[in-house]
């Protein structure tokens, strides 16, 4: 399973 | 959050500011395109739909909905405002922006890391902001004498994505795993776009003359 990047940014 | 992030935000919370602050003072929108702001106004609101269900720092929801009131607040003045509206030139404003909205939602569509509502509408949003700067530019290199604020926006706008770029830099060096690859690429893309407007306003400011894009 892909590990989605966590949306931290804007 | 590392000081390049730190930094890329406030240039663009800074970005926004001399805009509005051009606005009001001059009480003229000359030179400023609608059609990117239209376009930021659209990009906020569908990257932003996470506020309605996920919390990362006060810091992040304080400027998601800075982000999103401020580019509606520079679309009213545009469209609404009594005096600001009538220097709005439409004629030269004439960018399709469907041109950038439909590919930018089929490629999202398309390559996602989820075939979600809300993820593909974030990976929407991350592909048309790579490109939303372009009717701005497109109205810039028609406009003969660029208004100083006007060109410090979009130098300020595109020195907000160099910082990140360098944000991204420092993260994949000191965070073990971190990678997102469609925020790479996109980003990358979006700040190459300035990468001749860069060349003409420094050459401009070094020479002290009014800034002008050649056609």
């Amino acid at each position: 399973v892909e590990v989605q990047p966590p949306k931290d940014e804007l | 959050m590392n000081i390049f992030r730190f930094a890329g935000d406030m240039t663009h919370l800074l970005s926004i500011i001399v805009l509005l602050l051009k606005i009001n003072a001059t009480k003229s929108c000359a030179g400023v395109s609608l059609k990117t702001q239209e376009l930021y106004l659209l990009v906020f609101v569908t990257r932003y739909l996470d506020l309605l269900y996920s919390y990362i720092s006060l810091y992040n929801t304080f400027m998601k909905l800075f982000f999103i009131c401020s580019s509606g607040c520079v679309i009213w003045y545009i469209r609404e405002h009594k005096t600001v509206s009538q220097t709005y030139d439409s004629a030269q404003d004439t960018f399709r922006v469907l041109f950038l909205a439909c590919p930018c939602m089929i490629l999202a569509l398309t390559v996602n890391h989820d075939f979600t509502v809300t993820e593909v509408l974030w990976t929407f949003s991350i592909y048309l902001e790579a490109v939303a700067i372009l009717p701005q530019l497109v109205l810039l290199q028609r406009t003969k004498n660029v208004d100083t604020l006007t060109g410090n926006y979009v130098f300020l706008l595109g020195g907000y994505r160099a910082l990140y770029l360098l944000n991204w830099i420092y993260r994949i060096l000191t965070e073990p795993g971190y990678r997102q690859w469609i925020v790479w690429i996109s980003g990358t893309i979006q700040t190459a776009i300035y990468c001749d407007f860069f060349y003409y306003y420094i050459k401009s400011w070094r020479n002290n003359e009014r800034l002008s894009l050649p056609s």
